[in-house]
């Protein structure tokens, strides 16, 4: 699932 | 995943376990804003409100229990420890961190990705974290004398930063819809707030002396 507004940084 | 964000994660675990390694081995926290440890507390807890809803990988699950429990427990240990807290420099570290807040909040309510409580939050947790270090920097420039373990928690803290911002350069090259200002223009900001740091610590680090920040 696409993570919202692409917040895959920590 | 690139080697800038790894180098940089990596960064920032390496200045958490430095200042755990402080705390417990000298069950000192001299030299520790403990008002620093609370908003980075605030912004672990408002940044990762995904932690339960969305998995990425579960590297990023680990990296974020790591960075939420770490930085809860140096705040437990400053505030409540019957040791460490009395190491507390209490009468440095008074800096008014609610206009921090204040500010963070205000500007997330205004400028952020969409208007849902975990975008909010997380623009807050972003602007937070820009201006979370200057109890720290503040603190350092009060107790003059800054030891060894403090000195490199607040560098490896400032490196890691620096690692994002190459990061986003990477992504912005190499990714054709990678927009996101907020992260870049706040980590700007953070990075900058280091700057006199640095270059103080690159002189102590180049003369072999100790770390004095002008007062």
């Amino acid at each position: 699932d696409t993570v919202p507004s692409g917040h895959d940084e920590l | 995943m690139n080697i800038f964000r790894l180098a940089g994660d990596m960064t920032h675990l390496i200045s958490v376990l430095v200042l755990l390694l402080k705390i417990y081995a000298t069950k000192s926290c001299s030299g520790i804003s403990l008002k620093t440890q609370e908003l980075y507390a605030i912004v672990f807890v408002t940044r990762y409100l995904d932690l339960f809803t969305d998995f990425i990988s579960l590297y990023n699950t680990v990296m974020k229990l790591v960075f939420i429990g770490s930085s809860l427990a140096i705040v437990w240990c400053m505030r409540y420890h019957r040791v460490v807290r009395r190491s507390y420099d209490r009468e440095l570290d008074t800096f008014r961190y609610w206009i921090l807040l204040g500010v963070s909040f205000i500007l997330a309510l205004v400028l952020h990705e969409k208007f849902t409580l975990q975008e909010v939050f997380w623009a807050f947790s972003i602007y937070l974290e820009a201006v979370a270090i200057l109890p720290q920097l503040v603190l350092l420039q009060r107790s003059g004398n800054v030891d060894n373990l403090a000195g490199q928690y607040v560098f490896f803290l400032g490196a890691y930063r620096a690692f994002y911002i190459l990061n986003w350069i990477y992504r912005y090259l190499t990714e054709q819809r990678f927009t996101r200002w907020i992260s870049c223009v706040s980590g700007l900001v953070q990075t900058a707030l280091y700057a006199d740091f640095f270059y103080y610590y690159f002189i102590s680090w180049k003369n072999n002396a100790k770390l004095q920040l002008p007062a």
